[in-house]
């Protein structure tokens, strides 16, 4: 052990274990993510080339290897609870991507909230044996956030009760999706919905890409990877092409909107319904950015203890950097904002499976702060922690652009949040434009509530600051 | 109904109450903003988009505020008196560094005065001494193990330099003493001129 870094461990005022329980939601959970980190790295499968000596194509077969492997590991050791599995999977893919993310994160949670009861019964057994590989292709190629500006299309044909899906625009193809170029063989595509002469707007469908035994792209299918990027290395996003392609009407996800056999359209409760999945990742990114900056954090302030540097006072010997005033200014702050994260995307996952309990209850009533706030969140904190994780680098001096850092994995694989999911500017206006409401119904006498209700004073505060 | 709010910058209910103030200030100059350019005849989308950077900010504003709440409702849950003590510390400074941050916001709205402002950099200077101590503490309780971190820089036990050198070894350009290219390329140079 380094003398430098013993001697800090000895200066700490408080019971590390303990703050770790707070940190972890309790110090069960805190037990169980031990086990599984110890069933991963005392597991000589995981073993594996460092990724930044590899290829993008070697990256991508890397992850793919590791991404099977999770998945029969877990299926061996009976992991099964949704935390332990994102435990398991953040553990094994490190800073890193993994090839069947997608299918996790957006495939499997969007079959589980949009499908009716016999959907559910059709896919939910095929996705989760894996038979079904699935991504999420929303994002097109011309079209992101805008969801009303997407172009591809799906028209109801009567006669054989089918949707006829249709790419009509370069500009329209499917862009960007995780797993969509060469792993998924399926996905659930966002499309206009034409029915009877009318279009009803977004609703997600799910599309046969590639055959189920050959694995080859179906006729009407042109698919692929979007080639290297900034970070994501080990991901093939992809793009997608539908050229008239056929699928069932039961491929359309109507557990809230249907469309009849005879192409009669029936509306969700709530349009938001068909974004619930964003929703769900939305609230799910604030803890990645808790995450993401906690990483960053942890190398930048134990280096910082390590790392002699300069002089503070002339002829002694170089102190640690973190007694620099200036060191402690640059990083303190995005500890202190690592954890306020930290808390703010606990707050967020119990607020999203209350609210979505509701949800599933009928209760529609929470949806539109959720869905506030979730977009505000998402951007603010993805903001923050990507130029807070950029200050980290930067505050190892030379080593925080080596690669043996990490920083700039961290950095590049992280900087996405700030556009998938909703672009962050889209989605504070998202926020603005329910602020703007409540505002103007506290202004008409309604009462608020949830965290917009302090706008119910507006008007009757006037702040005089005081001498302290 | 006037209701003036004493600020004290060491107290983190008072800080939770500001940004609070900030949050619903912001928005009301949004939506008058819009409410600014429909006078002017502006039909509502064009209304919307010429108040979008005081839309951004209100959101912005409103999300801090959230996050300093939640981080301050948090300490409330933490019975471990240490523990307690330098979550504190963390949260007051992040709402400190968010204040120094966004000034003009707090002083334009009347939020604090200049004197007021004027006070947090050197409380910002004692928080960071204060924390100083547990620094590595405070990382080490995320509790993300090396294999998970895999950064050389970052490792529990600090054998940096060490590391850092096998590493640079394990390089693919290292495989060999002497690189293909040399005989591709540099030597066949080397003989022309």
């Amino acid at each position: 052990m380094n003398p430098d870094i013993l001697k800090e461990r000895h200066s700490a005022t408080f019971d590390v274990d303990k703050l770790t329980y707070i940190v972890d939601g309790g110090a069960e959970k805190t037990k169980r993510r031990r086990e599984i980190e110890s069933m991963v790295f005392s597991d000589p499968d995981f073993d594996e080339v460092d990724p930044n000596f590899l290829s993008g194509s070697e990256r991508y077969d890397q992850s793919v290897r590791k991404s099977a492997l999770m998945v029969l590991k877990m299926r061996e050791y009976g992991v099964a609870d949704p935390d332990d599995i994102m435990y398991y999977k953040s553990i094994a893919k490190g800073n890193y991507q993994e090839a069947f993310g997608l299918h996790y994160a957006m495939f499997l949670p969007t079959l589980l909230s949009q499908c009716d009861a016999q959907q559910l019964q059709k896919w939910l057994p095929v996705s989760e044996s894996f038979q079904v590989l699935g991504t999420y292709a929303q994002t097109e190629m011309g079209h992101g956030t805008h969801l009303r500006g997407l172009e591809t299309t799906a028209t109801y044909d009567p006669s054989t009760q089918e949707f006829v899906m249709n790419s009509p625009t370069v500009s329209s193809i499917k862009w960007w999706p995780g797993g969509l170029g060469k792993t998924s063989n399926h996905a659930i595509v966002l499309a206009q919905l034409h029915t009877r002469g009318n279009c009803h707007g977004l609703h997600a469908f799910i599309v046969p890409l590639r055959d189920m035994n050959t694995h080859q792209p179906l006729p009407g299918i042109v698919v692929g990877d979007i080639g290297p990027k900034f970070g994501f290395h080990e991901v093939d996003n992809g793009f997608l092409k539908l050229e008239n392609v056929r699928i069932p009407r039961e491929n359309m996800l109507m557990k809230y909107s249907k469309v009849e056999p005879d192409g009669t359209y029936l509306k969700p409760p709530s349009d938001k319904l068909t974004y619930g999945t964003m929703v769900f990742i939305r609230a799910y990114i604030v803890s990645e950015s808790a995450r993401a900056l906690s990483k960053a954090c942890t190398i930048a302030i134990r280096y910082s203890v390590v790392r002699h540097q300069s002089e503070i006072r002339p002829g002694k010997p170089e102190p640690q950097i973190l007694e620099y005033q200036t060191q402690q200014y640059k990083l303190f702050p995005l500890l202190a904002t690592a954890y306020a994260f930290t808390f703010v995307g606990q707050y967020m996952k119990n607020t999203y499976q209350r609210i979505s309990g509701d949800i599933s209850q009928g209760d529609f009533s929470e949806l539109p702060e959720l869905h506030a706030l979730t977009a505000g969140l998402k951007a603010f904190t993805t903001w923050e922690a990507n130029s807070a994780i950029e200050v980290c680098r930067m505050s190892c001096g030379g080593h925080g652009y080596s690669r043996s850092s990490a920083l700039p994995d961290i950095y590049v694989n992280f900087t996405p949040a700030c556009t998938y999911e909703g672009e962050n500017t889209v989605m504070m206006l998202q926020t603005a434009r329910y602020l703007v409401k409540s505002y103007r119904q506290a202004k008409d006498g309604q009462r608020l509530s949830g965290t917009v209700s302090y706008l119910n004073d507006i008007g009757t505060r006037r702040v005089q600051p005081q001498p302290v | 109904s006037a209701r003036p709010v004493v600020v004290d910058i060491n107290d983190l209910s008072s800080l939770v109450e500001i940004y609070k103030l900030r949050a619903s200030i912001l928005v009301e100059l949004a939506a008058k903003s819009i409410q600014q350019e429909l006078q002017r005849r502006k039909c509502q989308e064009e209304a919307w988009n010429n108040s979008s950077i005081d839309l951004v900010r209100a959101s912005d504003a409103h999300c801090h505020y959230v996050v300093v709440k939640l981080f301050t409702d948090k300490l409330a849950e933490v019975g471990d008196t240490a523990i307690h003590s330098v979550l504190s510390t963390l949260a007051l400074l992040y709402a400190l560094h968010g204040i120094t941050r966004n000034s003009g916001d707090f002083l334009q709205a009347g939020l604090l005065s200049v004197p007021q402002t004027q006070q947090i950099p050197s409380r910002i200077k004692e928080l960071l001494s204060q924390l100083r101590p547990n620094a590595v503490a405070l990382v080490d309780a995320f509790d993300i193990s090396d294999k998970t971190l895999r950064s050389v820089l970052g490792r529990y036990d600090g054998n940096v330099y060490e590391n850092m050198f096998e590493w640079a070894r394990s390089s693919p350009l290292n495989a060999t003493e002497v690189h293909e290219s040399y005989y591709k390329y540099l030597k066949p140079l080397r003989s022309k001129l």
